[in-house]
């Protein structure tokens, strides 16, 4: 089955941070993020823990995955592709299988795992 | 070569929630 992922997560793809540099993909560190959200005007990193992860009902390829989001600990669900990548702090690129993201995409891949704390955006506080 | 900003990589999550 062909993958319908963004294009922005095949291997080599150029991606800029907010200060303007240019890294591939593949290059990306947990520092590449945060410091790109630390100039950012709207939005902020947040660590959202991965809680559960299980079998779309829906469909064979997809996964859904339960995250605690930010301080505030708030449960979301998101129903990804099996190969869908989430950038885990420290570690980098997981996903459920990551045997497929590595074969779609090119992108080296570790296994996404309930515990491990993956990198997500919100909006900063207006206050 | 097409050129993506950062934060198309990282999921968005937790919408509309605050203080």
């Amino acid at each position: 089955a062909p993958s319908s992922l963004p294009p922005y997560f095949i291997k080599g793809s150029i991606i800029q941070l907010a200060d303007g540099e240019l890294k591939r993909v593949e290059d990306l560190r947990t520092e590449d993020f945060i410091q790109s959200a630390e100039i950012s005007s709207e939005l902020k990193i947040d660590s959202s823990t991965v809680e559960r992860i299980e079998g779309s009902q829906t469909s064979a390829n997809f996964a859904v995955v339960q995250f605690s989001v930010g301080e505030h600990r708030s449960q979301v669900s998101v129903e990804v592709l099996l190969e869908y990548p989430f950038f885990v702090f420290g570690q980098g690129w997981s996903s459920c299988c990551p045997d497929r993201t590595t074969q779609l995409l090119e992108l080296p891949c570790s296994k996404l795992s309930v515990g491990d704390v993956c990198i997500s955006l919100t909006l900063k506080n207006l206050k | 070569v097409p050129v993506f900003p950062w934060h198309s990589l990282v999921p968005f999550l937790e919408p509309s929630q605050s203080g």
